[in-house]
């Protein structure tokens, strides 16, 4: 409840005119962010107790990335091998959406909870976003497949051999000729 | 050898391999000549509460030689363009998706000593709106816009001809003729207009170097770690006909505005669930 009255009170200075048309100086640009990034930790605390008690993992993480703007997240930078990414439908019916989870260039097979595998590919992260300073450099992919969900839904992602695997995507065009190569 | 085709069961995009620019867009059973490019607005009095173009000539758009990779998969196909070393975006359609996703990354903008640089992306088509077009309201209702008009009065608009013409977009802008509807859909709230029939343009990032004195007392200039800003956001692109409902911009939004919420865990267990 600590936390998720912190979550409110934050949302609460966000709703200043300044905060939402991003007119206040910089300074305060600087500490909405720090306090924003306080609160969010925290609502993901009570996010994962909620959740540990919604799935059938009572120990999971439940880690959120809060860096998957620039394709990057710290929880599958070292590899995606028996990941299970938990999806929280905030729709009031069952919505199939894509998902992406950064990863490195390798072979993954997704599934679902019933065990059933899931079409999936991997592609590469735009060269200008993986060339953002301060980003980490190790995930240069983005691991792709369709969710279907209805308010709780977990897929299992596990690295296969590249034979198992079929999510490897075709380039069909390269850079026009004289132009740089970026891929 | 003139043009690349991107398709799904539902969306068919075509690129010109000269310009490298998308060129005609199809889906929902309706065929239309859509540009899409970049845009660079030169301000001087622009600040944190105004636009103000300098000079009404400088509008400089992106129109050639921008290099591309298409990456075709079974789930999802993207196009990767650089338009410049500032400027570059994913044009991305998925299977079953009835919108055109268009991720840009825009900075860090460069600027001059005196002169701001905003920058636009524009989608032209040959829709004839008739220089009527619609933004929303706060995100609801659509208004109806029409070109160097107000409803109540007539405006002065010599001396800021583009500007006085923007309006707020904060979930989406379109236009439309009697055959064809062109609907824009934004993740964040940005500035908009359509300043030729069939065109419209969205303001997607801005770095300035005066503060317009009204207020703020900052130049429009944010950094981070003594960086200039790097921004990266989504649109979506709808096309279809005039006469139905409004309905595939309104499910998309939900998606934009509300996308599953992702949570990680190690699997130490089976793979499967019970």
């Amino acid at each position: 409840k600590e936390d998720l009255e912190y979550l409110r009170e934050i949302m609460g200075v966000m709703q200043h005119h300044d905060a939402i048309t991003g007119t206040e100086k910089q300074h305060v640009s600087d500490d909405y962010d720090r306090i924003l990034y306080d609160a969010i930790l925290g609502g993901v605390k009570t996010a994962g107790a909620a959740l540990r008690k919604l799935t059938n993992l009572p120990n999971g993480e439940f880690e959120s990335c809060l860096r998957l703007n620039i394709s990057e997240c710290a929880f599958t930078k070292d590899g995606a091998d028996n990941v299970v990414v938990t999806l929280y439908n905030p729709l009031a019916h069952t919505t199939k959406q894509y998902v992406r989870v950064p990863v490195r260039n390798e072979n993954y097979q997704v599934t679902d909870e019933k065990g059933r595998v899931v079409a999936s590919e991997v592609v590469p992260v735009p060269a200008e976003v993986l060339a953002l300073e301060f980003r980490d450099s190790s995930t240069q992919h983005e691991l792709v497949f369709k969710a279907s969900v209805d308010k709780i839904g977990s897929y299992y992602i596990k690295k296969v051999d590249g034979k198992e695997s079929s999510n490897g995507v075709r380039i069909i065009s390269q850079p026009k000729q004289n132009a740089e190569t970026y891929d | 050898d003139e043009e690349t085709v991107v398709q799904t069961s539902l969306i068919k995009l075509v690129l010109d391999n000269k310009t490298g620019l998308l060129k005609r867009v199809e889906m929902n059973g309706v065929s239309e000549n859509i540009e899409q490019s970049y845009g660079l607005y030169r301000t001087y009095d622009s600040g944190a509460y105004v636009f103000r173009q300098y000079n009404q000539g400088d509008f400089v758009i992106q129109k050639d030689g921008v290099e591309f990779t298409v990456y075709d998969g079974a789930l999802v196909k993207e196009v990767h363009q650089r338009f410049s070393d500032y400027i570059s975006q994913v044009i991305r359609i998925s299977e079953d998706k009835p919108y055109v996703e268009f991720e840009w990354l825009v900075g860090p903008i460069p600027v001059e000593e005196d002169f701001g640089t905003e920058v636009v992306t524009v989608f032209s088509s040959e829709i004839a709106s008739d220089g009527v077009f619609y933004t929303d309201s706060n995100g609801r209702e659509l208004i109806r816009r029409e070109k160097d008009k107000r409803e109540d009065f007539s405006p002065e608009l010599a001396v800021q001809p583009t500007s006085g013409n923007y309006y707020p977009i904060t979930s989406r802008i379109a236009l439309q003729d009697s055959k064809k509807r062109l609907a824009l859909l934004n993740d964040r709230a940005q500035g908009g207009s359509s300043m030729k029939d069939g065109q419209i343009e969205l303001m997607l990032h801005r770095r300035l170097v005066r503060d317009d004195g009204y207020g703020v007392g900052e130049a429009l200039n944010e950094q981070k770690y003594g960086q200039p800003m790097i921004a990266r956001g989504k649109l979506f692109l709808i096309l279809n006909a005039a006469d139905e409902s409004t309905s595939a911009e309104r499910e998309a939004e939900k998606e934009f505005h509300l996308p599953l919420w992702k949570f990680f865990s190690r699997n130490t267990g089976s793979t499967t669930a019970a």
